[in-house]
């Protein structure tokens, strides 16, 4: 199953989810790949030295019928599997403004190799430009984390018009997996109110675990590690395995 | 003095930072314009309802010889104006990719306007793109805010390239106001030592107030205000009036 993490909102958790995420399923004994289609790499800086990647996935979107098996590597972690970015991503978007197939290049890349994962995790920038909107075609499932705070409310329809557009014009299938809870602090009054208007919005597709905010899932990054490794008894590190465990039985249906 | 607050890592207080200190400046007396320059429209929902901004600053992009006048705004505060945004900013990049003047449109708008104001305060959206470069180069100044965070400290080096790129193609003049650190939590070793690491690499450009977390700063927007009017006895409206201070002692210079 391809399932791409997004929301056009910055700082989200969009990176910390798909890490951890992909992380969790690895752990589970899903054999996964943890696509990083974001220019800023931080999801491919969690799991690989800046000189270790040469290699990265803008050949799929620059060149005719790139394997992206060339650019897949091994990360520490078992199962765990990653295709890195590059700040050159993000001439992307201007590059391919005119051609037709621009949308499908990732689905087109990813046609040859899926059937090597059971999980195919995509990080996307905070944009709902063309690097999201491939992401978004070349999916299965769609997964959007959303901190409980009124700036990040306000973007949900403008990620729901995108999505209604891709599904509609290439990609029938799609469906949103779920909606994460990000960065909760259930202290405040304007969290839990948010929540509220989440789980309204959203209803059973809101995920039951929320992810409250914790320092070492905010360290974990600097210690090139997934919070599984980095700090395996922390509340964030339990939560994203709740959160690892519900994909599954949804991915089931 | 045009000031654009700028950082591609997403959710790191930039429109927090650009309504608060355009607001301080207003309070301070001084005439200024806000400009929204982010598709996704956070700083244009604080002063305007949906249904009073059919006017955006798109056809500065769109059209030859805009009058950006036009689309200025009042807002409820004494001596701030703003011009909106809209989500169709976000098709700009690939509609102007083949221009050569592509990234001169704001700073060719702001020149009949910008003897109007005091200060002019761009809000840009978490991106290096188009719209950025934009801002960028119609600024004299840019202010980064940076939150103490791992991959919040990675993101810099890209964004020092493209102000290096911008200064030398375009903007001779441009020169960084100042660096501000956001969202900082002094409980944590993690955040005191990303702020060394900030300190380390900026020195003096580093305003000597910090944004410490406080939750009237998260809630101000969703009672359609800046800080000063929905919470001025607050943390977070002393910091920013102590910024904004600053940025007055800074622009003197
Ligand atoms: N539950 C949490 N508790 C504490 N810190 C968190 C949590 N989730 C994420 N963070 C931190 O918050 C910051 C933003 O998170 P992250 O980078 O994952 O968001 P994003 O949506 O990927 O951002 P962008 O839009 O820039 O891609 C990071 O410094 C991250 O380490
Ligand atoms: N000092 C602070 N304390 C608490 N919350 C804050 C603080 N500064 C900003 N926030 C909140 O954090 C979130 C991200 O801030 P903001 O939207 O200003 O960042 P941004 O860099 O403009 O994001 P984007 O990259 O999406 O444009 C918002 O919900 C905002 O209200
Ligand atoms: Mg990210
Ligand atoms: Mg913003």
């Amino acid at each position: 199953m391809i399932i791409t993490v997004a929301n056009q909102k910055g700082g989200v958790g969009k990176t910390t989810t798909s890490v951890n995420l992909a992380a969790g399923l690895a752990l589970k004994g899903k054999r996964t790949l943890l696509i990083d289609a974001d220019p800023q790499c931080n999801a491919t800086s969690v799991f690989f030295a800046p000189e270790e990647t040469e290699d990265s996935i803008l050949p799929v979107f620059t060149e005719k019928n790139f394997p992206l098996k060339n650019v897949i590597k091994e990360t520490e972690r078992e199962n765990l599997f990653a295709a890195p970015s590059t700040i050159r991503l993000a001439k992307v978007e201007r590059m391919l403004a005119g051609e037709i197939d621009a949308p499908l290049k990732l689905k087109k890349a990813l046609s040859d190799v899926r059937n090597l994962f059971d999980f195919v995790v995509i990080d996307t920038p905070p944009s709902l430009g063309l690097l999201t909107v491939n992401a978004l075609v070349a999916s299965d499932r769609v997964i959007i984390p959303i901190t409980p705070s009124p700036w990040a409310l306000e973007g949900v329809q403008d990620f729901l018009d995108t999505f209604k557009s891709v599904k509609e014009t290439f990609n029938e299938n799609l469906s949103i997996l779920g909606v994460i809870v990000t960065m909760f602090d259930p202290r405040t009054v304007l969290a839990r109110d948010a929540v509220n208007e989440i789980k309204a919005m959203f209803g059973d597709l809101v995920f039951k675990e929320a992810i409250h905010r914790n320092i070492r899932l905010e360290e974990s990054p600097a210690y090139q590690s997934d919070i599984f490794a980095f700090s395996p008894n922390s509340t964030g590190a339990e939560s994203y395995l709740k959160i690892t465990e519900e994909v599954l039985k949804r991915a089931e249906r």
